[in-house]
């Protein structure tokens, strides 16, 4: 179960970084996505497809991932200004 | 709607299609018309036009292309990511828009065939819309919105949603009130090539009503049996024939009103008939052919009759599928020749005289097949009976169209009355229905 679940949350992730819900990871950083971070993310998700806002990566949040759909990222931007944040920040 | 950080700084762009599927169905004509009415799309609501060039220099380079192919968006494959497109600016790549080759690409308007493929024209609109500088929208009524929705109904009477004219107005304006869509049709990358026709204007009502003809004069321009049923043409309308041979309405219906995509200046139909291979439907108007799917014409029509291998100037005045062999014929006057609905070509050796079926006289009316098995041919007034493969007409020939078809009490015949054959009413009056 656990091997499982943690395949669905790295495809979420993946999904999450691809179009944009999540910063692309920074290669100068050594960082952890927190679970708050992710459950955001995946909120954003679920507000821009007109799901319920779980937080969750449940069944119909995956099936919408796994829609035929646009390459474009639906936030743009969000990584750039991420990493512009982390940057300030330091 | 969502708007990227850049816009186009001018309103007339150009576009180039760079290659095509390798695999696709949708002829080479059908993706210029589908994406020539994305484009159109949103230069119906903006002040933008839209040109097609035959250079690589167009603002936007359209690609079909797979997996890697040099930029940050590679493809997957059929399912996943199915296109994407470059926001406008200076770069190159700037409003380039790229579909994944390795995706079935069709025309289905209708989602007649859900989940056989991905409908073109609805993945180009929401790309071209990227290329014009909109981001995904999270509106679910949005063309914008990142998922692929399936179809979005027949690409020339499109109307982008709400969101996504508001936000394609705010970027470039409203459309200037004097501008004429056709001002920006496509220009031809071929000079030698045919001319990509245009779906007529949409015209949910007309006001004016050609006058109707007389049933009972027959003299029909085409005849087609369609889906079981019989369509007897004549000028601009059309009466129907059920499986029962009951008429749905002595009143002519209007052609316009019923087949969508024939042009609305037509005299008459010169020929039609039900292809044998997919059942779509092919009408003749002088020198030309546009092929139906139901009542809507495909895009890309009409297409010269010299593409199906017939001479150029070719009126074909009859076309029918003659059970025997399955073959298709396709006649003008005294001559015919053999078609192949599977090869798309007129078989070698033709034409021939039209003298092959005995009985009948040379510039016919047109030639179908009943559900009775039984094939008859018109001219004028008259029929002729051809039973199952017979090439001799049938004893008692002919007889009298607008009697038999029309259930006209004392039409002329050139023949001595006979008993009438299907099913009709009491004395020979039709049982209409509506």
């Amino acid at each position: 179960v656990r091997s499982s679940n943690g395949h669905k949350i790295s495809k979420g992730v993946e999904w999450l970084t691809r179009y944009g819900y999540l910063p692309q990871p920074d290669p100068m950083a050594a960082r952890l996505q927190t679970q708050e971070e992710l459950a955001d993310a995946v909120r954003t998700m679920q507000r821009f497809a007109g799901l319920p806002m779980t937080g969750k990566l449940d069944s119909k949040t995956l099936e919408m991932m796994n829609q035929p759909r646009c390459s474009l990222p639906d936030i743009i931007g969000t990584s750039e200004l991420m990493r512009r944040r982390r940057r300030r920040r330091r | 709607y969502a708007l990227s950080d850049t816009v186009w700084k001018k309103k007339d762009l150009t576009w180039h299609i760079r290659s095509f599927p390798l695999s696709s169905t949708l002829p080479h004509d059908h993706i210029r018309n589908l994406l020539f009415y994305a484009f159109r799309a949103w230069s119906n609501t903006s002040a933008l036009t839209f040109r097609e060039v035959h250079s690589e220099d167009a603002d936007i380079l359209v690609d079909f292309s797979r997996s890697y192919h040099d930029d940050a968006y590679p493809f997957d494959g059929p399912g996943g990511t199915l296109a994407h497109a470059f926001f406008p600016g200076e770069h190159p790549i700037s409003g380039d828009t790229h579909f994944d080759d390795e995706e079935t690409w069709i025309y289905d308007p209708e989602n007649m065939a859900p989940g056989r493929g991905t409908d073109l024209f609805a993945v180009a609109v929401h790309e071209f819309g990227h290329a014009l500088g909109l981001a995904h929208s999270s509106a679910q009524e949005s063309i914008m919105i990142p998922y692929y929705q399936g179809p979005v109904g027949l690409p020339h009477q499109y109307r982008l949603p709400l969101d996504d004219a508001m936000g394609v107005e705010q970027i470039y304006g409203k459309r200037h009130p004097g501008f004429h869509p056709d001002d920006d049709r496509p220009a031809l990358p071929d000079p030698t090539a045919p001319p990509i026709p245009d779906f007529p204007p949409y015209q949910p009502t007309q006001h004016t009503h050609p006058p109707s003809p007389d049933r009972c004069k027959a003299h029909f321009d085409a005849i087609a049996n369609i889906r079981g049923e019989m369509f007897f043409f004549k000028q601009k309308h059309f009466w129907r024939m059920q499986p029962s041979r009951n008429l749905v309405s002595l009143e002519p219906a209007q052609t316009l009103r019923f087949w969508n995509g024939l042009p609305h200046d037509f005299k008459a139909i010169d020929a039609v008939y039900e292809r044998i291979n997919d059942s779509q439907i092919v009408f003749f108007i002088g020198s030309y052919y546009w092929v139906f799917y139901e009542t809507q014409v495909n895009p890309g029509y009409p297409r010269p009759v010299s593409d199906l291998g017939l001479p150029a100037n070719t009126v074909v005045g009859a076309a029918f599928v003659w059970p025997h062999n399955g073959k298709t014929y396709l006649l003008e006057k005294n001559q015919y020749w053999r078609y192949d609905d599977q090869l798309g070509h007129v078989e070698p050796g033709y034409p021939k005289s039209v003298n092959l079926w005995e009985g009948v006289p040379t510039d016919l009316d047109d030639v179908t097949r009943w559900n009775d098995g039984n094939t008859y041919f018109f001219k004028g007034t008259q029929y002729w009976g051809f039973s199952a493969g017979n090439v001799q007409s049938d004893a008692g020939y002919p007889r009298s169209a607008s009697q038999d078809w029309m259930y006209c009490q004392g039409a002329p015949t050139s023949s001595p009355p006979a008993p009438r054959h299907g099913v009709g009413g009491d004395k020979g009056m039709c049982i209409c229905q509506g």
